[in-house]
């Protein structure tokens, strides 16, 4: 902190500063040098998802804590060294998916070992609803998807003064995926420059060699024709594996545990 | 108290004993983690090290630091190493060698590539309990994305996707053979 920045003989109200505009939705910044945020030592960000809108995984340089404040969706993370516990029906059906399993093999999954076949397996997904907060670590990548009707909207506080920042006093995204042509307009001096993801910063033989992929594959990875912006719209499906609504629960469980 | 506390902490650990590695592949080499949990007085100084020996052609797959800033520093051979920001611009393409010291931020994506017969570096990070995220590999992130993600995210198909997911099946270093560098920063 810079001294006298709590020397605040005003506040405001204050409204986002900048606007990303994206395929299937917008991100809203609040200016993190406004005085009274500054003293605050956070930044403020809205997220604004359209339905099948998927905000792209992402993480950032600090803790941050977020409230869906409209609409509900899915939200996945991936936290370094947790299993994909989430995996699809026919890995359970031992007998039937032990023929699939060496059926399994023969479609490209090598070295899956134990001959288990599987649609797809990823780490934890839960819904999301008005009303819930959620905490994300720095460094942990996060997604949304928006699979309702209506918008989804979250805020979150990034606490640019915690510890766990152990960069600047600026909120910084980093992005797995996807494009963002507007940039990080909200960071002096990134203003003119699109701001892509990780992949794309690494060269397309690196990334072939790390990934065991061809190199025009590797290409695609850098997204480097995509206007998209960091919430796309998913067409089609989406056929991430998620556990059934709380409303969805059996009625007869649901008698059980009355019964109790 | 103190001198049952203070005084008696143990404040030294041996990161060179390849006995004690915790990656470790006979033919590409091995990396030693000294985090609070080896030695408890870190906690205090929240502070972490590293310790790296790796044959030629072997790569440390790109990875991040979730928590802490790195500091590495070379004790034997060269390598290739890229960096890469929050903002997707590769900061670092070329080589590190003997003596040199290199900062990699918080959040910075981080390829190594040995390009002599030993490649060993110590890593200094800031955080006592240091956590790295990989971008490829079986404990990736990008294993741990469902594929709806993959394909939708990079536009590519669910074949490809699943070659992206599931080709890498090691965790931390892999083979890499020929020349990956492409000289200056873009």
């Amino acid at each position: 902190q810079f001294p006298n920045e709590c020397q605040l003989d005003q506040l405001n109200a204050l409204e986002p500063s900048h606007v990303l505009k994206a395929e299937a939705g917008r991100i809203e910044v609040w200016d993190h040098h406004a005085p009274q945020l500054r003293c605050s030592g956070v930044a403020f960000v809205r997220y604004i998802i359209e339905s099948k809108g998927l905000y792209l995984p992402s993480f950032f340089n600090t803790a941050k804590l977020s409230f869906v404040a409209k609409g509900n969706g899915l939200m996945g993370r991936v936290i370094p060294g947790c299993a994909e516990t989430f995996q699809d029906s026919s890995v359970f059906q031992q007998g039937q998916g032990q023929e699939q399993g060496q059926q399994g093999q023969g479609q490209g999954q090598q070295g899956q070992g134990q001959g288990q076949s599987f649609r797809d397996m990823h780490q934890k997904v839960e819904h999301i609803r008005s009303g819930d907060t959620i905490a994300s670590s720095p460094g942990v990548a996060q997604w949304f998807f928006n699979d309702g009707n209506e918008e989804l909207v979250i805020v979150s506080v990034l606490d640019l003064a915690s510890h766990q920042n152990q960069l600047d006093r600026n909120p910084r995204p980093f992005y797995l995926a996807g494009n963002n042509p507007q940039g990080q307009v909200w960071l002096q001096g990134r203003e003119q420059q699109p701001q892509k993801n990780l992949l794309n910063g690494f060269t397309p033989e690196i990334i072939s060699k790390a990934f065991k992929i061809d190199v025009s594959t590797a290409q695609q990875l850098q997204n480097n024709q995509d206007n998209r912006g960091n919430i796309v719209r998913v067409k089609g499906p989406f056929g991430v594996i998620r556990p059934p609504l709380r409303s969805q629960r059996p009625q007869q469980e649901e008698e059980e545990s009355v019964g109790n | 108290g103190l001198e049952e506390t203070i005084c008696s902490a143990r404040v030294t650990d041996n990161l060179d004993d390849p006995s004690n590695a915790d990656v470790y592949k006979p033919q590409l080499g091995y990396i030693s983690i000294l985090n609070s949990y080896d030695l408890p007085i870190l906690r205090f100084l929240r502070l972490s090290a590293l310790r790296g020996s790796i044959r030629q052609n072997a790569m440390v797959l790109p990875q991040w630091n979730a928590n802490a800033n790195a500091v590495l520093y070379v004790t034997d051979g060269e390598a290739e190493l890229q960096v890469v920001n929050d903002n997707g611009d590769r900061v670092f393409d070329g080589q590190v060698s003997q003596g040199q010291l290199i900062a990699i931020p918080q959040g910075f994506s981080v390829v190594k590539r040995a390009t002599s017969d030993h490649f060993r570096w110590v890593e200094f990070k800031t955080n006592a309990n240091a956590q790295i995220n990989t971008l490829a590999g079986r404990t990736s992130v990008l294993r741990g994305l469902p594929l709806e993600v993959i394909t939708n995210g990079f536009q590519i198909s669910l074949e490809e996707a699943r070659k992206v997911k599931f080709n890498t099946l090691e965790t931390t270093l892999t083979y890499s053979s020929g020349p990956v560098s492409h000289g200056r920063p873009r």
